[in-house]
């Protein structure tokens, strides 16, 4: 079945965390919108010093504050921190989760974040990963 | 099987043209910036006034032409075009495909767009209409 094979390749689904880019809360925003443009990722993890996942952050969260009456001007951006703009409320699964809970969650979104019960960041899993699954399956 | 199901919920699957985000090759940069900001898709088809599928546009490639020496600015974008930065080389499927060949093309690409013979842009295939398809069939 499908579970049995997702199960099965767990560990090989998982985008480990030092594969992922990320910003820290308190870097500004001028330095966040320099890195989303280069990396060319949507969205990622927003970390502190410790590895913990405190948020996510793409780059209309950042170019939201560039705009004043259709105006178009960098200027806020010097004064801003990540921790200003970044999402705090989204889906997580811990790393004991099963693949059903991953499966769902991927429905809505692009990734999910993976931390372990400190709440520290392990990875992420895509849905890139869960398509290639599926298009494997859906083939055999 | 897999095929079957999705086979049978084809159309259902298509966002239609009429309710995709999209610019002209022609809009300004600063208009195109203002635009994807405002409705926060990532990536969105770019067409021409006979709705011609022209390429594709993100953020990215618009903020990519504000830096200059890690220096930010919105200058430049008053004297480019969508044309100047989009995407011209991208994977679209015809509206007589078969679904074996979108969930391929979903491995690498959030989403399709589908073209008529003549070019006329009908819509895309998305990511998350098929892991709605998956999730239902691995649940059943
Ligand atoms: N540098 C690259 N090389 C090859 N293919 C690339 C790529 N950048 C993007 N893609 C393709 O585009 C999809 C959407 O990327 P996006 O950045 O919008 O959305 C991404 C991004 O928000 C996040 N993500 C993936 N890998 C990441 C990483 N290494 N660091 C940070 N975030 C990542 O997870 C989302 C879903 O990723 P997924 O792989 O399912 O789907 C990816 C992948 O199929
Ligand atoms: N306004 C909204 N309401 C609800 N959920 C939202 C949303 N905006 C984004 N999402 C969620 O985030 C995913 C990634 O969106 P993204 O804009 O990066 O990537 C999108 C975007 O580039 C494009 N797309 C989807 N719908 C679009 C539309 N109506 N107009 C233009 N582009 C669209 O197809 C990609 C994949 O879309 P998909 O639905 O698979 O996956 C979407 C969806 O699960």
């Amino acid at each position: 079945s499908i579970q049995d094979m997702l199960a099965e390749k767990e560990n090989g689904f998982l985008i480990p965390g030092d594969k992922v880019a990320s910003v820290q809360e308190d870097n500004p925003l001028t330095h966040a919108f320099l890195l989303l443009t280069k990396v060319r990722y949507s969205k990622i993890p927003v970390l502190d010093g410790q590895s913990h996942l405190l948020g996510l952050l793409t780059i209309p969260m950042i170019t939201n504050k560039m705009i004043e009456l259709d105006d178009i001007s960098q200027q806020p951006l010097q004064s801003l921190i990540v921790k200003d703009v970044m999402q705090t409320e989204f889906d997580t699964v811990k790393d004991d989760a099963n693949m059903d809970e991953v499966l769902h969650l991927l429905v809505d979104n692009p990734f999910v974040p993976v931390v372990d019960a400190d709440n520290v960041f392990c990875g992420i899993l895509t849905r890139r990963e869960m398509m290639k699954a599926f298009n494997f399956v859906a083939h055999n």
